[in-house]
């Protein structure tokens, strides 16, 4: 019964993220290996970035008329944005879904993705990217590291780290199924600061990190070693996390630029 | 702190697309 209880959990949490998260790897790998009938645009210089902006990612752009005359680093800056706010619109739902999270504390709900949703944006974002670069607008362009790389600093240094991060979480070859459960312990973590009710959440993280285990010995039966590699990956993310959150109030004080209100809330006294 | 995060609360008791944010 309890085989068939962590079999039905893992399960459970594949299907809530195949269905929120709108890429995934599989997704990603199709288009990043050449395997689509129409590749993606590829943004290397200002002039192919213009040509995108105009066409694959009008929509975000449009929706801030303003920043049309901003520099480069200022527009990327912002589609970085609301990349983010829509992937922690995308982890809300996935959240929920996660057995259990509904009926947790609604404040320790809100915890457990204030302190999350940037750990597992970069885990998953590394999905998208491979070492010369990463798939933006839902995979219908693709942006080098190289062009990233020579933006104006500060801007420039937020990438990186994420691109470096990636090239070591890929070399575990995760699949989405582990990537699901990876994603979930996450965010039922049990020391995110302020939690109230530690011990629910604890007993949540533990059951999902076992079975998180289960899975990658079967998933993985070769990888003896994945288990532990992964949960120093969590470390690793926390630190990426740390770095990012103070770029970004360098970014917002030099680059004069405003931060989405969800975004705000989740910086806000984060570390 | 949900005071503090009402965007946070209200996409965690609703479905709320990222357009209306």
């Amino acid at each position: 019964t309890q085989l068939a209880d962590q079999k039905t959990l893992a399960r459970q949490i594949y299907d809530a993220y195949l269905k929120n998260f709108s890429m995934n790897k599989a997704k990603a790998r199709t288009i990043l290996t050449g395997k689509t009938s129409t590749p993606p645009f590829v943004i290397h210089d200002m002039e192919t970035l213009q040509l995108a902006e105009q066409t694959l990612v009008a929509k975000m752009v449009g929706s801030a008329g303003a920043l049309k005359d901003r520099e480069v680093e200022v527009r990327i800056f912002h589609c970085c944005q609301c990349t983010s706010v829509e992937t922690v619109t995308e982890l809300t739902e996935f959240a929920k879904s996660v057995p259990g999270f509904s009926s947790l504390d609604l404040n320790d709900q809100v915890t457990l993705l204030k302190y999350g949703v940037y750990e597992a944006i970069f885990a998953m974002l590394a999905s998208c990217m491979n070492k010369d670069g990463l798939l933006v607008a839902y995979g219908s362009g693709f942006i080098t590291r190289e062009f990233l790389k020579s933006l104006r600093r500060p801007v420039s240094d937020m990438m990186e780290p994420k691109f470096q991060f990636a090239m070591k979480f890929n070399a575990l070859e995760l699949d989405d199924s582990d990537l699901a459960l990876f994603v979930a312990a996450i965010i039922c973590c049990g020391d995110r600061p302020g939690l109230v009710n530690v011990t629910h959440i604890e007993e949540m993280q533990e059951n999902i990190v076992h079975v998180l285990q289960l899975h990658l010995l079967a998933n993985h039966p070769d990888d003896t070693f994945l288990f532990p590699k992964l949960l120093q990956k969590l470390a690793d993310l926390r630190e990426l996390v740390t770095e990012h959150a103070q770029l970004v109030q360098e970014i917002k004080k030099t680059e004069d630029t405003s931060l989405h209100p969800l975004l705000q809330e989740i910086y806000r006294d984060m570390y | 702190l949900k005071e503090k995060h009402k965007i946070l609360h209200q996409l965690l008791q609703n479905s709320t697309s990222p357009v209306d944010l």
